[in-house]
């Protein structure tokens, strides 16, 4: 299972 | 991760290597305006949750406003050029003929297509990363017609390439460690890694090679 994530990168 | 901190940190030190550069020197010769202004628009229109209620770490929050604050900062000190030193700065908009409204409009187009949701946010982050990923491409162009760049110091171009190549491995890492997978950010870092690829490239053969042959 792979989600998409927040944008918790810059 | 490792990768994601050496990633950032390379970010940090190919801003202020172009910031020492350019305020040390006092010259602006071989930089794109048009480049530095496209990302101070990626990071204005990316980092638009600081106005809302989302936290993610004090990390996060203190590097997006650095890089706000950094990259109008660098508008702002180019700008100033204009009146400090007409010449320079006229030479170097003769130089920075990209025509950029496609840039800004493909990557509308592509905010539009392709996004987490449709909200004005998300749609808007989604143009940031596309955005990002072909910002280079007036410095590429002026780089190539020129072939010269005394305020580009290779440091900073190879910081900006390190970040981006550093942060395909950390989403390696991340898919693998968390199954964490960002199709967009993926697929418009692979586009910009391949672009300043090209853009070292150029670097390569254009500056360091052809100004070896110019030495004393």
């Amino acid at each position: 299972y792979v989600h998409e994530p927040e944008h918790d990168e810059l | 991760n490792l990768f994601r901190i050496f990633g950032d940190l390379s970010h940090l030190a190919s801003i202020g290597i172009l910031l020492h550069t350019v305020r040390s020197t006092q010259s602006i010769d071989g930089i794109s305006f048009k480049t530095q202004a496209l990302y101070a628009l990626v990071f204005m229109t990316r980092y638009l949750d600081l106005f809302t209620w989302h936290w993610v770490s004090l990390y996060n929050f203190l590097m997006k406003v650095f890089f706000l604050a950094s990259s109008v900062y660098i508008v702002v000190l180019l700008q100033q050029f204009r009146t400090k030193n007409p010449i320079a700065y006229k030479e170097m908009v003769l130089q920075d003929t990209f025509k950029i409204h496609f840039l800004l409009l493909g990557s509308l187009v592509a905010g539009l297509c392709f996004h987490h949701r449709f909200t004005l946010l998300e749609i808007l982050w989604s143009f940031s990363v596309w955005l990002e990923s072909v910002a280079i491409l007036p410095q590429l162009f002026m780089l190539s017609k020129s072939g010269r760049a005394q305020s580009l110091t290779v440091h900073y171009i190879f910081a900006l390439g390190l970040y981006r190549f550093l942060y395909i491995f950390n989403w390696i890492w991340r898919y693998v460690s968390e199954a964490r997978v960002d199709k967009i950010a993926v697929v418009a870092g692979i586009v910009q890694t391949a672009m300043y690829s090209d853009f070292f490239y150029i670097y390569y053969k254009k500056v360091i090679r052809g100004n070896a042959g110019n030495l004393p």
